[in-house]
């Protein structure tokens, strides 16, 4: 039982270094078990450093970082445990441009290899979608689908240049 | 093994037929608060999860049936239908195309009861023939393949204890 | 004191009426008492109606639609007790763009009366302001902050034309 | 009342001496993730909310010390003032400008240890007196005037109950 753990640990945990690193342009994170001799008896730490910071336990990063470090261990699980089909709804809420950016390139790749059904506001997600659809209510208050989208209307969402004019 | 298209029929707030075609790859959905965009993931997880906890944000199976808006009343019955292609024979099923559906439909004569009904390519089928083809062909709901809204922030806000127990649900 | 409560109670729904038909351009909301005879035997009750829509207890309402009510309610206790100086962070992060926009015409409609200070990653937001800042870490790992925020790069968010090409 | 300026120095991620002025109206910060935005609201409530509860996001008052970064060492001290317009004499003290600063300095000698010091437009003051003053110009932080990055998700998960106690608070 201990064994499987360490295996299914060591398996995730290297997923997760390498999905952050992807995610975060460059920084490290990593899973640390409380209590290594006794896993069942201690919980699983998480360690992330975004670029240029010190490293920090997931409770002193700020709410983006939060929650990119929380989808990177949820895509780690997703490769170690892979399936045909994805459903992904509203996971960018928090993050900057940037960041969802990272995100949705991620996604795109994945869905090489697997079916995705991503739910997004964000225009950075949506133009990299193969196939886009929009969910309206109609004046009669009953949901229906439509499949022309104008992402036109959505323009290109960048965090502001800082320091530039 | 792919989902080629989604039937809705009076589920949630979609009071009508709809049917929604998906090709391979990256699919966005995209819409207004309140549009119906979290409720086609529900549909996905009624077929997909017949015994998940994940909650298909319902009290009771009843709660799924489109009750009625400005322009329509409420209907008696909801059915969603997943239609895959199977050409590489992922689902133990000999055909290039399977549909799976499922029914919950309100009982005519006593008030709580309802009637929750499965078929696979139209034959009457269970709960438990559903599990066992899904957890075959690794779509089931319990798994991390489904992040509902507010998955991630629910991960954040666990300690350290129940993100360990999500590696013991694994291993 | 059960009188106390029943007066910040109606002085409250009173407002929360007025704000969320506001917010959402033309639905109704309330609030009730599980237990009105003794108010502190039972909890608060929340009901909203979005536009074309039936009337709705919290919890059934969508992701988005459950945050412009929070958000309602607590405009509401803001109106309740008003004080010189607010702060919001990153309260339009669920909303879509047009919903994101009723709670910026209103916040700036609040702050000719009080001074109002929001962070935000919005575009229908930051255009509203009467003064913005850009926050960045600068490649030593230091936060800074500057004046001028390129807006042009944020370019605006809306939801699609449903149905239009 | 307003706030003309805030002046951080080795507060959180603020690594250096920075002054930001305000003015009346709508101010608006933007940035992406981790740059530092909320640690600027956390630098106003660590002035205007000695006593509130509202966590900081602070296990304890010396991490809100600078901790160091790639191109500095981490600081012994960190200082936030707010600068208040008092012309309308808001706050009862008799100047157009009044000036609220506390400093966090860890102790050289004994390790853990670390001191607090609350100043008035220069003057030595208490956490009383910070407190006494900021309840009477209704701007202390434990109302709900300042909203919190994550507030609006904690009001739509309370149960019934603990959204009735937010009345009682205020009745
Ligand atoms: N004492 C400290 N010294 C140095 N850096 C610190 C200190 N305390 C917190 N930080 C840093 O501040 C960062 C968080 O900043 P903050 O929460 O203000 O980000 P934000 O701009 O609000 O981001 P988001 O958009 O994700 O909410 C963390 O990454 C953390 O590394
Ligand atoms: N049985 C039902 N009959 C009719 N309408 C229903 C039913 N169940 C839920 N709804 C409606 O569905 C709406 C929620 O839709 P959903 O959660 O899919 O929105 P969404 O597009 O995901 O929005 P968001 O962007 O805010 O997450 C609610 O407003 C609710 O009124
Ligand atoms: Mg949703
Ligand atoms: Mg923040």
């Amino acid at each position: 039982k201990k064994y499987g753990l360490y295996k299914v640990f060591d398996a995730i945990d290297r997923n997760f270094q390498e999905i952050f690193k992807e995610l975060s342009n460059g920084g490290d994170a990593h899973l640390q078990l409380e209590n290594p001799d006794e896993p069942f008896e201690g919980g699983l730490i998480i360690e992330a450093r975004p670029l240029n910071k010190k490293v920090l336990r997931l409770e002193s990063l700020s709410g983006g970082e939060k929650s990119l470090t929380a989808l990177a261990l949820i895509f780690a699980i997703q490769r170690f445990d892979p399936s045909p089909f994805y459903l992904l709804d509203e996971v960018d809420m928090f993050l900057d441009a940037v960041n969802a950016e990272m995100v949705a390139r991620m996604v795109a790749k994945n869905s090489s290899y697997a079916q995705v059904l991503m739910i997004s506001l964000r225009k950075v997600t949506l133009t990299k979608a193969d196939q886009l659809y929009g969910v309206t209510l109609t004046g009669g208050g009953i949901s229906d689908v439509v499949g022309k989208v104008n992402l036109a209307e959505f323009k290109t969402e960048q965090p502001p240049e800082e320091g530039k004019s | 093994m792919y989902l080629t298209e989604i039937n809705l029929e009076n589920f949630k707030s979609f009071g009508r037929k709809i049917r929604i075609p998906f090709q391979e790859g990256f699919t966005a959905i995209t819409g207004p608060n309140g549009s119906g965009k979290s409720n086609i993931a529900d549909a996905i997880l009624f077929v997909l999860g017949p015994k998940s906890s994940k909650a298909i944000r319902a009290g009771k199976l009843t709660d799924l049936i489109f009750n009625g808006a400005k322009s329509k009343r409420p209907a008696k019955s909801c059915r969603v239908s997943l239609v895959f292609d199977n050409s590489d024979r992922v689902l133990p099923i000999d055909k290039d195309k399977v549909t799976l559906t499922r029914v919950v439909k309100i009982s005519p004569s006593k008030s709580e009861a309802y009637y929750s009904y499965f078929y696979i390519n139209g034959r009457s089928s269970s709960l438990n023939e559903f599990d066992q083809l899904l957890a075959h062909a690794r779509i089931s709901a319990d798994g991390y393949n489904f992040v509902q809204q507010g998955d991630i922030n629910r991960v954040v806000a666990m300690s350290n204890l129940e993100r360990r127990r999500i590696l013991d649900d694994i291993a």
